[in-house]
């Protein structure tokens, strides 16, 4: 029987506020 | 070399190569420094197809940190282009069409069954082999749904402004205009400065170039028909709203004007295809509401008609408008209070809540239907307009 297709890993996503902070420190990182 | 070409691609498997350090130079020419008539000419939504050969390429090494670190800046890069192209209407649509369409192939090659129905067998191979971008697949709903209200807010900002003059006051029909109520023969208050009076062609223009504009780039047509089902209900909340403060439009003449520029704007409903939409029933109210100025007022016949016919108004706007109502001439009675007291009765059972003026803020909730598309991966062109040669086909 074809092996069964390994299961996806579900990759966790921050939510757009999260996101929003993780822009704004790079952004403040960035020179 | 030729053999070797022909041969990468012939075996084009529809994914898209780039190093990391590419990236911010990937996210500046595709997203933020992209401008919509760049890509104009070319597959509607190619900016979501790309995205998507890349993450799809990132599946396909099983790298989730480059996953994750492209749909963090795919996502960052488009809210920085909305937010400051925050009244730029064709780079919001734009920005709708593209986020939604991602959405859609993260759902069509996803690997779920549910949303590979309408798959043909070679897109099946270009589904994601690693991941599962359930929740990624949340977000873009969400960012969706911002962009979304954006554009709304930009275009009830351009039409609003066109709706008095358009709908309510436009005299489309010649030789009516002679036809005004008694002390009121001049143009009502708010046209003092003639410059901001639009015509009922104004307003239809610009309903033109919304669809065109929306359509041109691929938006969903169940978006495009939540957008103009908005547009619609600001229209009549602004109109109706206007004509109940005015005892200078509340005349048999007007009701026979606005009438007819409302069968216009229908007309144009039908032209586009819009029938569906619910646009039409968003302006029920203000089509009553010119009904009721040419009905007759007198007899308790009246009465029944005019409430049985006026369903779609509340018992506060059936009373203010025949309150308002102005005959256009001295053979023309005026409505009497008993008339008045006699619709009042027959409306008291309705027991409808005291509501004359309406909410022209309100916003429906919008949905994103999943909408696959026909298009197969390995069949995308990149134009090298673009400047992204430092993409890799694979």
């Amino acid at each position: 029987a074809p092996a069964r297709p390994r299961p996806r890993v579900l990759l966790k996503a921050p939510t757009l506020a999260e996101m929003e902070e993780m822009n704004i420190s790079e952004e403040e990182d960035s020179p | 070399m030729q053999v070797s070409v022909q041969r990468k691609e012939k075996d084009f498997q529809g994914m898209l190569e780039y190093y990391k350090e590419d990236e911010p130079l990937l996210i500046r020419n595709l997203i933020t420094d992209l401008k919509p008539q760049t890509v104009s000419a070319t597959v509607p939504c190619l900016p979501a197809y790309i995205l998507y050969m890349c993450i799809r390429h990132a599946d396909y090494i099983n790298d989730d940190q480059k996953v994750h670190s492209l749909l963090t800046s795919t996502i960052n890069g488009i809210k920085k282009v909305l937010k400051k192209h925050n009244d730029d209407f064709q780079l919001t649509s734009f920005w709708l069409a593209n986020t939604c369409r991602l959405l859609h192939c993260l759902k069509q090659y996803s690997g779920d069954a549910d949303f590979m129905t309408q798959n043909t067998p070679k897109q099946n191979e270009h589904c994601l082999k690693n991941f599962d971008l359930t929740e990624y697949r949340q977000v873009l709903s969400h960012l969706s749904i911002q962009i979304y209200q954006q554009l709304i807010k930009i275009t009830e900002a351009i039409l609003q402004p066109m709706v008095v003059s358009a709908v309510l006051e436009n005299e489309s029909i010649q030789g009516l205009s002679g036809v005004k109520p008694m002390g009121y023969r001049n143009r009502s208050s708010s046209m003092e400065d003639g410059d901001n009076s639009y015509s009922l062609h104004a307003i239809i223009h610009q309903l033109n170039t919304f669809h065109s504009i929306m359509s041109d780039q691929g938006l969903d047509p169940e978006i495009v028909q939540q957008v103009f089902k908005q547009l619609f209900y600001m229209i009549n909340a602004v109109a109706l709203n206007n004509l109940l403060l005015r005892k200078d439009v509340c005349s048999w003449s007007t009701g026979m004007q606005l009438r007819f520029n409302i069968s216009q704007l229908e007309d144009w409903l039908r032209g586009k295809n819009l029938q569906q939409s619910g646009a039409a029933q968003m302006l029920e109210p203000l089509i009553q509401a010119a009904q009721l100025l040419q009905l007759k007022k007198k007899t308790s016949e009246d009465a029944e008609a005019i409430c049985s016919l006026c369903t779609s108004l509340s018992t506060q706007q059936i009373v203010k408008i025949l309150n308002l109502y102005t005959p256009v001439n001295e053979f023309e009675e005026r409505v009497t209070v008993t008339f008045i007291r006699d619709i009042q009765m027959h409306l008291q059972e309705r027991n409808d809540p005291p509501q004359l003026f309406l909410d022209f803020k309100h916003m429906f909730p919008v949905m994103f239907p999943f909408n696959p598309s026909s298009i197969t991966m390995d069949s995308i062109h990149l134009p090298a307009s673009l400047n992204l040669e430092f993409l890799s086909k694979v």
